[in-house]
């Protein structure tokens, strides 16, 4: 149970990570191709 | 059958303690020469047989610790004859603690000797210490035994180069009855996709952790070392498997050795006796190749500790300074444990911190163990193994996060002006995270640089709700244990 939880709550951050990254990644590029 | 024992090395000195030896108590039979290192289980010295003068590593643990584990280690070590195993030579009882007497390895462990000289390995040497260690694994699955931790701080030199097999705390015994284990256990960056995913797994494991341990000798520390290791976790089994940094600087031969061990499907990954026809390590230049290395590790030990003599002696001295201004012709105490014990940083210097020197570094880097199988063993009859399940109660894998909690708190502290309690944010439970859009980059950076924080604060929340269920089951695991105790 103990490592289901812990699975549960890496994935839940995995994901979020992953939008923010791609989120800042997009910005990134949008900057660029303003410049 | 006999090919792998026909690799035993005819030069033994002492082999076992004799009974004589056993009765006596351990002073008299050796000089307590210095301390070598020192971890959660105790500490370990460095002493000297007298009626042989053998040169032995003694490793003194508190009864009151996980003598579960501490019996599967003697007991593993007892089984192997092997010049590629440490070897095992008795033990005693002195009156609170166990003293456990072993092969000593003058060279350290392979992680200290790359910490030492701050420099990782070239790939001669690599290719020497893994036909070493790959011996020590043939002997070792042959025996249908499966070690469990194989890391650079579990491969210890002696002082002719030779590696050895060591610290057997979490190793595992399969049976006719039991061809594959499920205990996940092992130090996370270092641990088998099948290991980590629960579905069994058998001596191929090890495998898979000598592959890190390669890339850890080439590069200093193995893959994700620098992300917390939960996430390493999830990621072993669900990425490719890991490869070099940088693949332009090492041989065709070195990057498929690394290939053939890292194969994530255990059924095709190659045994140890295949991996020691690989060219890679088939040819290599012998064990006297590392002998620069031993002495150069030693000779970087030797400058530390003067060091840190230098450092206590002034400390000590301004301390005199400011409280004794006249205390007049005082000597300075020398240091009470001098040129024994030092830190080091184990992986990324913020990761996780405090390996000793000369020790395995399962306590620090923390060995984990969830799903003890063990139980099942009991009724095989092959290993002698506590009727309680989950062992060792705390230590492994809860453990680990107890000590990296402190090094991340004090990372966070340094990088972050908030404790992570005070984050007044969650994260989205929904998966919709269309509001991003409405941030700044600002924003969104800072978000993500809280991210780790908060998740090592929800992981510790919950395994302080883990460990408060736990607790009195455990205590009343332990009070019945120690009335059952029978060592």
């Amino acid at each position: 149970l103990f490592m289901k939880e812990l699975e549960r709550i890496v994935k839940l951050y995995e994901a979020y990570r992953q939008a923010l990254i791609t989120e800042v990644e997009t910005r990134k590029q949008r900057q660029q191709w303003y410049a | 059958m006999d090919t792998v024992q026909m690799r035993h090395h005819p030069k033994r000195q002492l082999k076992k303690l004799s009974e004589e030896n056993l009765n006596k108590q351990p002073e008299e039979v050796f000089d307590v020469l210095e301390k070598l290192g020192e971890g959660s289980y105790g500490s370990v010295f460095k002493a000297s047989h007298k009626e042989t003068s053998q040169i032995v590593a003694i490793k003194q643990i508190p009864v009151e610790s996980d003598l579960q584990e501490i019996i599967k280690e003697i007991s593993i070590m007892q089984q192997c004859d092997s010049l590629h195993v440490v070897k095992y030579y008795g033990s005693y009882f002195k009156n609170t603690d166990l003293w456990i007497v072993m092969e000593y390895c003058g060279g350290g462990s392979v992680s200290d000797i790359i910490r030492l000289r701050k420099q990782t390995l070239k790939e001669d040497e690599i290719a020497t210490i893994l036909q070493s260690t790959l011996k020590g694994l043939e002997y070792l699955h042959f025996m249908r035994k499966i070690h469990r931790d194989i890391k650079a701080g579990n491969i210890l030199l002696n002082s002719e180069g030779i590696a050895k097999l060591a610290d057997f705390g979490v190793a595992g015994q399969l049976t006719d009855t039991m061809a594959k284990r499920n205990t996940v256990i092992g130090t996370p960056f270092w641990m088998a996709p099948e290991v980590i995913q629960e579905i069994g797994y058998n001596c191929v494991a090890d495998i898979w952790s000598l592959g890190i341990t390669a890339i850890e000798m080439a590069e200093g520390k193995p893959p994700y070392a620098d992300i917390h290791p939960m996430r390493a976790i999830f990621m072993i089994p669900s990425n490719p498997p890991p490869t070099l940094r940088k693949p332009e600087l090492w041989s065709k031969n070195f990057i498929d050795f690394i290939n053939q061990c890292l194969v994530k499907n255990p059924e095709q990954r190659a045994s140890a006796t295949e991996l020691l026809q690989h060219p890679f390590v088939k040819t290599t230049k012998g064990a006297a190749i590392l002998r620069h290395l031993i002495n150069e590790a030693m000779e970087a030990k030797i400058k530390q500790i003067e060091l840190h003599q230098r450092e206590v002696e002034q400390e000590e001295e301004e301390n005199d300074d400011d409280d004794e201004p006249d205390s007049g012709t005082m000597v300075q105490p020398r240091g009470k444990d001098m040129g024994t014990m030092r830190e080091f940083s184990t992986m990324s210097e913020e990761a996780a911190n405090t390996m000793v020197e000369n020790e395995h570094l399962t306590t620090q880097l923390g060995t984990m163990l969830i799903n003890n199988d063990e139980e099942e063993e009991e009724e095989s009859g092959t290993m002698k193994q506590s009727s309680q399940p989950a062992q060792p109660s705390k230590p492994s894998f809860l453990e680990y996060f107890e000590k990296n909690e402190i090094q991340f708190n004090a990372a966070e502290k340094n990088s972050a002006a908030e404790s992570p309690s005070s984050f007044e944010w969650k994260i989205p439970l929904n998966g919709d995270y269309s509001f991003l859009k409405e941030w700044g980059v600002d924003e969104l950076q800072k978000k993500l640089n809280e991210l780790d924080p908060m998740m090592n604060q929800e992981i510790e929340e919950i395994h302080q709700r883990y460990q408060a269920k736990r607790q009195p089951i455990l205590e009343a695991i332990d009070s019945k244990k120690r009335r059952q105790q029978n060592f």
